[in-house]
């Protein structure tokens, strides 16, 4: 599907005939730890495949866990949200973007911001 | 910047690289040279070459469009979601979907998100950053941040995009600017600009 620009690209390829596979994520807007939900499961398999959540039993349960927290708050970090460990709206609206199949996180270890050493964990607390 | 485990890279030995087009894809010559153009946006920076070639079986990378499971164990999901991959070098494979609605010659303006149309040499550049060693990185106006809104054009590197290319490659001998690009410079471009790492 190769158009020159948007204006000759025929309607059957409007917004309105296509969806974004990620779209079911606009429900979980506001999703926070502890609760459990219709679709986590399948967000938790969205986080799993660009690096932010392991997978040790081999299906994921619709449970905000802890583990998903801690892979919201590094996807947070990766693209300079605030680092809620919630599903605030920002944080849904970046999920749903189009983006690279690569994942962010390679074996555990990326050098996006949220491997990356802060400088607060180097100062000395009184 | 990011690279991936291992800072994987093309050998010394090797810094004429060659490029081909699956076959089965057909593409006419206007996409091709959408791919030519990506693939200038980082010889700009580097001392790597590209040429592209006709024998896909010996070329150094390799690019197709495909739909679905092709083959790889990275299915594609269909109309946006994930849009592309590469793999790091020297695997040299470059993978769109097929299933996209890729623009190739317009300019487009930021915002025109009423469309689920993508800029194909946006994409190109950054999966051949991919494809020459390079991770993600979170500087929003970097080619490797991972997302692209619809109706988005953005394919000239940014400072961070040449600084990761230059740590894998060293700098381009005929481009003085070897540096990269700066802030200011970007900005009087009219590149739309938001934070900067």
């Amino acid at each position: 599907n190769f158009f020159p620009n948007i204006s000759s690209i025929p309607p059957s390829f409007l917004p309105n005939h296509t969806t974004n596979p990620w779209d079911t994520f606009n429900k979980l807007s506001g999703c926070r730890s502890g609760q459990k939900v219709d679709g986590i499961a399948k967000l938790k398999t969205y986080f799993h495949y660009f690096g932010y959540l392991a997978n040790t039993t081999g299906n994921f349960s619709d449970d905000f866990d802890d583990a998903l927290e801690a892979a919201v708050k590094n996807y947070q970090k990766n693209f300079n949200l605030n680092t809620t460990g919630e599903l605030d709206t920002s944080t849904v609206n970046q999920i749903l973007k189009p983006r690279c199949g690569v994942p962010d996180i390679v074996n555990g270890t990326t050098t996006m911001n949220s491997g990356k050493t802060t400088s607060f964990q180097h100062s000395v607390a009184h | 910047y990011s690279f991936f485990p291992g800072t994987p890279r093309w050998p010394s030995r090797r810094r004429d690289l060659t490029y081909a087009f699956d076959p089965r894809n057909e593409l006419s010559e206007d996409v091709k040279r959408v791919f030519a153009n990506a693939f200038s946006r980082w010889s700009e920076w580097t001392p790597l070459t590209f040429t592209n070639i006709s024998d896909y079986s010996s070329a150094d990378m390799k690019i197709g469009f495909y739909s679905g499971d092709h083959g790889d164990d990275e299915p594609f999901d269909g109309v946006l979601g994930t849009l592309a991959h590469a793999f790091a070098p020297p695997t040299g494979l470059l993978h769109l979907d097929n299933a996209e609605t890729w623009i190739i010659n317009d300019v487009f303006t930021s915002g025109s998100s009423s469309s689920t149309a993508m800029d194909l040499e946006s994409v190109a550049v950054h999966e051949i950053g991919h494809l020459l060693g390079l991770g993600h990185s979170s500087v929003e106006n970097a080619i490797m941040y991972p997302t692209i809104a619809s109706g988005v054009k953005k394919v000239e590197l940014d400072r961070d995009d040449v600084e990761g290319i230059q740590v894998l490659y060293g700098t381009n001998p005929e481009n003085n600017g070897t540096v990269g690009p700066s802030f200011g410079e970007r900005e009087m471009s009219g590149v739309a600009r938001g934070s900067i790492g």
